[in-house]
């Protein structure tokens, strides 16, 4: 299983509909301070379904979505999509036959979020449940943000033992 | 659950005591149980760089601590492989050798694992197969544009 | 107490004001009171990096943070102005261009103010009167050595 | 006033004596990962009192005195001393009178320190009364350690403004 296919839209800084294609395994993402590299990580863990606002450097759930800039008007939602090439068949069950499997997290301003699997609606437990073993998830040991790898050093014994567990 | 744990434990204990050394040219790490109960003992990190013989690991230096919870990392990674990996500006505390010890590990990684990786430290930039830029011509907006190794330099220098 | 911290208030917030657009190059920034009651009301920071319009301070990146720290900073020294200044590592977090802006600060402050800073980026290598390197020729034992810039760039690359 | 110079022994990883020339207003200090760069900012903290080991990046006091290499046995103390000139009289009082002011700080393995003030021993008390009004102390603004520089951006608005209030 590889990720292929990142899509925002209204997401932080994203203010118009981005398509990341990821066509290789070693892709660098570069650009000044500020543009919006760390923002594409929060997009990733947000689809995967991170339910708190502090987390994602905000203070409310909607604090992802674009509010603005001098040019542009705040818009009224934020969506995420990630797309999968599965044809390895790594995600089993029901999902085994699909050889391209996609998430997609969309919030209005109401804080209201919707989920999808293969665009069809789904809960957000339907999403954690099909990365159930693979080690992905918001706060999985695979997605390491800005000046947190240190964290894992730092963190208390009783700390570390439940990140081990929840690798396992 | 005990048993399931403790599996757990030797297998990252052992992943790390391989890679450690390797990553830091010599010294050694391990996991240690802290407690007496195997049950909810805790789980304590402990490394030495090589020729040092610091007790604790909140000793460590930022870039030896930065390069040892690397170590723990990819020895998850090998417990149980996820599919990717995003690392973001994991290489800032490193001096340029550590980088080029930080990129030998990740290609040696990416034969079996995807790799998105940010980072501003052009050694790093150089072993990508693929490069996306973010920009914000546009004040406050970002967009993405493919650019190349010299196109990347640059374009950390806007 | 009350009318003296009102003072030191307006007073940084003046500096910050002033120095934030320089760095950035435009934007603004701010401080705020928090709460009502002047005697107990806490102090937070609002900055807006040119075309923005984010709302808290936390939604700023890695880069923008360490910047608005430094412009705090200085301006706590325009206030009180200590005889020296020790930063360890903080450009690590600041694109080529951001490094400079950072060195040009260091610089005119360093009229009025002793700095010794440490540095693995090339860009503030240069910006030195006098540079030292620390070896470890012997393996956990620390020694000075006096360095050129040319001497420096290797010893990072040891 | 000016930090003329910074000597140490038997501290951290700077097992032999070792003194630090401080000749410019913009010094340079490089080396790879590990070989003692911060130890330095830590031996200026710690001499000017700091009393914390976790702040020190250690467990106990004792954790400041060089505990031994693969070549080298551990120590019995360690000691900083600061030498700033004073030629332009900013350090007043009872000081002003003297162009050169050295602190030094010692520590045994029974946890025991010992602060001097130019040779003759003082108390701690005495050292934080020196620098009362310079902005300098164990945790002063002038002293940003690694990793920290965001740390007063993360501050929460009444430890600001304790900040604040320290500074003035
Ligand atoms: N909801 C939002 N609407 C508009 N802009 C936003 C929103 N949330 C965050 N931003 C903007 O995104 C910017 C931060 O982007 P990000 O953290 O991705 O930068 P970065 O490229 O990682 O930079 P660095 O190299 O400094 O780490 C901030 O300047 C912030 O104003
Ligand atoms: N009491 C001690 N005795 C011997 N060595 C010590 C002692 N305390 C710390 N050290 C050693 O000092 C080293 C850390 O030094 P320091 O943090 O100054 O490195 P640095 O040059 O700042 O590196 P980086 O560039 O990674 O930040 C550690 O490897 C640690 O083992
Ligand atoms: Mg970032
Ligand atoms: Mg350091």
């Amino acid at each position: 299983m590889r990720l292929s296919r990142i899509k925002l839209a209204g997401f932080k800084s994203f203010v118009d509909p981005t398509t990341i294609e990821l066509n290789t395994d070693l892709s660098c993402v570069v650009g000044p301070n500020g543009c919006g590299k760390s923002n594409v990580i929060d997009a990733v863990r947000w689809v995967m379904g991170e339910s708190s606002a502090k987390q994602l450097r905000g203070e409310s759930m909607t604090d992802v979505i674009f509010n603005g800039s001098t040019t542009r008007k705040p818009v009224g939602q934020a969506s995420v999509e990630l797309v999968f090439d599965n044809s390895d068949g790594t995600l089993g069950g029901e999902y085994a036959a699909f050889t391209e499997i996609s998430i997609k997290r969309v919030v209005n301003r109401e804080s209201q979020s919707t989920y999808y699997l293969n665009g069809v609606r789904c809960r957000r437990r339907d999403i954690t449940h099909i990365f159930l073993g693979t080690g992905l998830g918001p706060r999985s040991y695979a997605i390491i943000e800005q000046g947190m790898i240190s964290r894992l050093i730092d963190a208390k014994p009783d700390e570390l033992r439940k990140y081990l567990e929840e690798t396992a | 659950t005990r048993d399931r744990f403790k599996e757990t434990f030797n297998t990252v204990n052992g992943y790390l005591s391989e890679l450690f050394p390797s990553i830091f040219n010599g010294g050694r790490a391990s996991l240690e149980l802290v407690g007496d109960n195997i049950l909810d003992a805790g789980v304590a990190i402990m490394a030495q760089p090589p020729g040092k013989k610091n007790s604790t690991i909140h000793m460590l230096s930022g870039g030896e601590k930065a390069l040892t919870a690397l170590a723990l990392v990819f020895s998850l990674f090998k417990l149980t492989p996820a599919p990717f990996c995003m690392l973001d500006e994991v290489d800032a505390p490193l001096d340029d050798t550590n980088v080029g010890r930080y990129c030998g590990l990740v290609k040696e990684m990416s034969k079996s694992l995807q790799f998105i990786y940010i980072t501003h430290n052009k050694i790093s930039m150089e072993m990508a197969d693929h490069m996306m830029g973010v920009t914000m011509k546009e004040p406050g907006a970002s967009r993405i544009v493919s650019v190349n190794i010299n196109e990347a330099v640059e374009m950390a220098e806007e």
